[in-house]
């Protein structure tokens, strides 16, 4: 009985630091405490401390994360039930080295490109890629009478191999997105979801370059003289990854809305089967079709 | 046990400091009985605030109460709470009686700011408890 006491106490704290594993999500990286069976959180409940100093985000990316908060919780920070999509967790990331290159030409349109490399060391292995967006901003309202199409190089570098595996050409990606430019347009979201899929689950770093030109839809490349106009200059872009986060302590919606019953809305077994003399199959069709009804 | 039986019988029903309504009322509204009670706390009290943006206010309630003796009808318990009580009452009172505890719970939306400064919103399950039962 001592041994599997013992081997009950090593399952049950075994269990327990997984457990604990994602609550340090909440926590900064740095205090992680890989040894203490207590989840982060509550250590930084105990020291009363608010966490090790922390690099300040961009504040446009941090107006549209707040943005986004508000279209997805209430001002006590339930989830809202309107939505059903899958995923639980989005991260933004702002790009941490750009080389400069010219901030965008006003006079041909043709928006800032560069290289740039992100840095996805906080998405967890337990977080699954549902969606991925670049998202630009709109430094000041535009202001065309007519749509805008713009056509969007995208070119996503190969991270540096380790010398083993000879590295494959980049990936290049070209693709026409029309943008309805208005004035209360400040950000334009691009759909990259196909292309850093396979990547963000292999590499923690994306090194990207884009190139954009802009144009009045029905006229000729920026090139035809009449259609110059003055393109609003763009910032560098984030990118926001819409993710599933399958650990335990995270919110699994499609989960509580459709599995999580209490024991008094689920139809007694006995009773229902001898309503139903014909057999069981048939009391569980009975069933499903009056809870589908 | 008849004679404790009818000794009990003789008393008087209702005490007489206590009027009839007095009585029945105690037994329909308990004092402090289990039940849930709020706690609206906000990040900047937890200091937190430095990388917690969203939301500004948390209310995680909690359950506090006596749990009544008839504690199946009301709360869902499990035949075994019964069992603990009387095993509290006419046994061994070192047995704890059953406890006031969260039965269901909510899930919590949270927008944080990470080391790296990186912005994570995410949503975490069983933050807001929204049902107590004594267990």
């Amino acid at each position: 009985s001592q041994a599997s006491r013992r081997e009950a106490q090593i399952a049950a704290s075994s269990e327990l630091e997984s457990e604990a594993e994602p609550w340090s999500l909440l926590q900064p990286a740095d205090r992680r405490d890989k040894s203490g069976l207590l989840p982060p959180l509550f250590k930084v409940l105990s020291d009363g401390q608010g966490g090790a100093p922390r690099l300040q985000p961009d504040s446009r990316a941090l107006q549209y994360m707040k943005k986004l908060y508000k279209e997805y919780a209430t001002k006590e920070g339930i989830p809202k039930s309107n939505r059903s999509h899958l995923y639980n967790t989005i991260r933004l990331f702002t790009p941490c080295a750009q080389h400069k290159q010219a901030l965008g030409d006003q006079v041909t349109g043709i928006l800032p490109s560069g290289n740039l490399l992100f840095n996805l060391d906080r998405v967890t292995t337990v977080e699954h890629l549902l969606k991925s967006v670049l998202l630009y901003t709109i430094n000041n309202s535009v202001s065309f009478s007519s749509p805008v199409k713009c056509v969007c190089n995208l070119v996503i570098k190969e991270p540096k191999s380790s010398g083993k595996t000879l590295s494959r050409a980049p990936h290049s990606f070209t693709f026409n997105s029309q943008f309805e430019f208005g004035k209360k347009h400040k950000w334009i979201e691009i759909d990259v979801t196909t292309l850093l899929q396979p990547l963000v689950a292999s590499n923690k770093k994306i090194h990207m370059s884009v190139n954009f030109t802009c144009m009045r839809h029905h006229l000729q490349p920026p090139l035809a003289q009449d259609g110059l106009f003055n393109m609003t200059l763009l910032v560098f872009p984030s990118l926001i990854l819409y993710l599933n986060d399958t650990s335990a302590q995270a919110y699994h919606r499609w989960y509580s809305l459709h599995y999580k019953r209490s024991p008094s809305q689920v139809p007694d077994q006995k009773s229902n089967l001898s309503a139903y003399p014909v057999g069981e199959e048939a009391a569980r069709d009975g069933r499903f079709s009056r809870h589908r009804r | 046990g008849q004679e404790t039986a009818v000794s009990e019988l003789k008393k008087p029903l209702v005490p007489a400091s206590l009027n009839m309504s007095d009585y029945v009322n105690q037994f329909l509204f308990p004092q402090n009985e289990c039940e849930l009670h709020d706690f609206r706390l906000s990040f900047s009290q937890l200091k937190w605030d430095n990388w917690i943006v969203a939301p500004h206010r948390y209310n995680p309630r909690y359950c506090k109460g006596d749990c009544p003796r008839a504690v199946r009808h009301r709360y869902g318990s499990p035949v075994h709470t019964v069992v603990q009580n009387i095993i509290y009452e006419t046994l061994d009172s070192s047995v704890p009686r059953p406890s006031c505890v969260p039965a269901k719970y909510s899930p919590l939306s949270v927008l944080t700011i990470e080391p790296d400064g990186s912005i994570a919103y995410k949503e975490y399950e069983d933050m807001i408890a929204t049902k107590c039962t004594c267990r």
